[in-house]
């Protein structure tokens, strides 16, 4: 079992984070139950193309469908204001993969789901949002596997 | 090391 610092964690978030306590709290919660959401300090660009180091959870969570489980790539931003604000998710389909656009999907791979729209602290938490998008995610996958493509020409046997 | 999960997607249903 991974031990997962708190104090490592804190120093990680940005001074610029309000709720540092309950942030830290969330997130260690949630990579020990989720092994594959790994934390990451990086640049977030925001529509108006304004940059802010943010923490995002970013990795896999496993979504089952059809009897096989996949893992998906995320990645949830969490912003300076969290958990009084929703973080900002993504898909992140790896080269193989391609995003399946939908009604909690866009051509970004941006994932929009009620209970991000109604995401009220202390009822919503990052817990609960990843038992969500996996109950959807098993419904509706947001990225299928490329097709690889069969060459249909037989190479000439010697 | 946990090297983690590898990434993976359901194949697409043509």
């Amino acid at each position: 079992m991974a031990v997962v610092n708190e104090g490592a964690l804190k120093k990680m978030l940005s001074k610029q984070y309000k709720y540092r306590d309950l942030t830290v709290r969330e997130i260690v919660n949630v990579i020990s139950h989720y092994k594959d959401l790994k934390p990451v300090m990086d640049a977030y660009v925001f529509n108006d193309g304004s940059t802010r180091d943010l923490m995002s959870l970013t990795g896999t969570v496993p979504v089952s469908y059809r009897g096989n489980v996949y893992n998906i790539p995320v990645c949830l931003w969490l912003l300076d204001t969290y958990p009084y604000n929703p973080p900002i998710c993504f898909v992140k389909p790896t080269s193989t993969m391609m995003i399946k656009t939908g009604k909690h999907i866009d051509a970004n791979g941006k994932i929009y789901l009620p209970y991000l729209h109604e995401w009220k602290h202390p009822q919503s938490d990052l817990f609960g949002l990843i038992q969500v998008m996996i109950v959807v995610f098993g419904e509706e996958p947001p990225v299928f596997s490329r097709p690889t493509t069969q060459t249909p020409y037989q190479p000439f046997q010697p | 090391l946990n090297g983690g999960a590898v990434p993976s997607a359901p194949p697409t249903y043509t």
